[in-house]
């Protein structure tokens, strides 16, 4: 049975895709059947990943807002053993068409449930936001990876974060747990950076993940090629964080 | 008459916070007497201008939500010319409660238009997505001042909000202008960064500020003492990009 995660900080831009993408890359790359579903109406993962947003037939939107669509024809993205339901901007209307219907948190993990027994793992991808669409995240999910940005801003949103996290836990998603905080774009240059890591590992011990990716410039670019980052620069610092990271999120699965 | 700048962008990180508190700061240093609006529930630009949260009396959420509460005690930050309507996470529950409201999406700008006469510039700054807040943040505005991250992601959410901004100013806003793109996060070593500034520059031609923000550690130092950068690092490049933006707005503001 496969594992979902969902990636989720409605702090922007604190590398929510960026790691969604990675991860479920070397995941395929270790030989892990792996899907990833976009449920950001901006597509970044969509797009991230080479799909083309207006050659897709159908998204994520569809098969939340009408429940007896089939899930037939799953995107093959052109990396083996990666799949992915891709995500548009249509989606941005489903905000406001969800808080009116009925089961409206459970609509992403009705579609999750049909399809773990497919994959090794489920990689959701959402927005900047506490919404109705993360909401669905954390409801279909099993864990919840939260990247955290070493910056001053990003450890503000934590305890609200967390708070919605216990919440969903509570009254919607008992079994949901955490998977870990992991530490994005690091600068090793400033005082800054190594602050909050020894701020953050000091309070959250072992549920902080050992890897924490640095800023590397490469990243950053390989969207622009719609490749994830062991496609663009396998041998970037960048890419060797996150093949480390996905070792430690492969050890969790078996623990 | 005070003009009303809203600072707008759906996608996460872009600095959108960091745009709203620096330009204020100068603008105050200017002498010009200005009120900043915090409408994002992560209240990152309430912090970053070293207001306590939990000892606001009220927040914007008070008075989107009541309309006959009257703004009298408006806070005065520690900087001389420089106002605050702080926000906290309680707006976050706002967002389902004004949907069902009347009136929803004027909510702000009847704030904003009470409080103009008193105000040479009053900024709005956003939570990163197009829902109920940034809506009213679009319609109380004169103009949206959009921040770009020099980075792949960012460009694409870009037509998405300039369609946005356009279906607000036939519907909701029709005065409702663009001040301009602000190119930030510049960082002069990469590729990717003078890519997008011709790339944006060559589109957007006049409607691209002269002045771009470069990436520079001060800046997202700052906001971890509390203080905008020209009370922090003063001779930063930083600080000295955004003294030269607040002027490029003066200008605009006086054309
Ligand atoms: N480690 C890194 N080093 C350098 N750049 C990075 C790194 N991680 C992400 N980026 C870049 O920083 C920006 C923000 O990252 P990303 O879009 O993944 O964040 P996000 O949390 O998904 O944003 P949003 O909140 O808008 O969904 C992107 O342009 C991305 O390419
Ligand atoms: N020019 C810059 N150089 C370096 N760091 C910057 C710069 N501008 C902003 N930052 C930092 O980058 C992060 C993102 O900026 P900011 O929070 O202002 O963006 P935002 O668009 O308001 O984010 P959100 O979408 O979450 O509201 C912050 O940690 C900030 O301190
Ligand atoms: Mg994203
Ligand atoms: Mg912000």
């Amino acid at each position: 049975m496969g594992k979902s995660i969902v990636i989720a900080n409605q702090k922007g831009g604190v590398g929510k895709t960026t790691t969604a993408i990675n991860l479920a890359s070397f995941l395929a790359a270790f030989e892990k059947k792996v899907l990833l579903i976009d449920i950001d109406p901006q597509g970044n993962a969509t797009s991230g990943l080479g799909v083309e947003k207006d050659q897709i037939d159908r998204t994520i939107y569809d098969f939340m807002i009408d429940p007896d669509e089939r899930i037939n024809n799953l995107l093959e993205c052109k990396i083996k053993n990666l799949y992915i339901i891709p995500s548009n901007v249509h989606l941005a209307g489903a905000q406001v068409e969800l808080i009116n219907m009925e089961n409206r948190e459970y609509r992403l993990k009705k579609i999750v449930d049909d399809l773990r027994a497919e994959f090794d793992f489920i990689i959701i991808d959402t927005p900047p936001s506490l919404g109705i669409l993360t909401l669905n995240g954390l409801v279909a999910a099993d864990t919840v990876l939260i990247p955290l940005q070493c910056e001053y801003y990003a450890m503000e949103g934590l305890t609200q974060l967390l708070n919605t996290i216990k919440r969903v836990k509570k009254v919607l998603n008992p079994g949901l747990e955490l998977e870990g905080i992991l530490l994005t774009m690091y600068d090793s240059r400033t005082n800054l950076s190594s602050q909050i890591v020894s701020e953050v590992t000091d309070y959250f011990k072992e549920k902080v993940f050992k890897t924490i990716i640095p800023r590397n410039v490469k990243l950053s670019e390989s969207p622009s090629f719609g490749k994830p980052i062991d496609q663009y620069q396998p041998d970037s610092t960048g890419a060797l964080s996150y093949k480390e990271f996905s070792k430690e999120i492969m050890k969790n699965a078996t623990a």
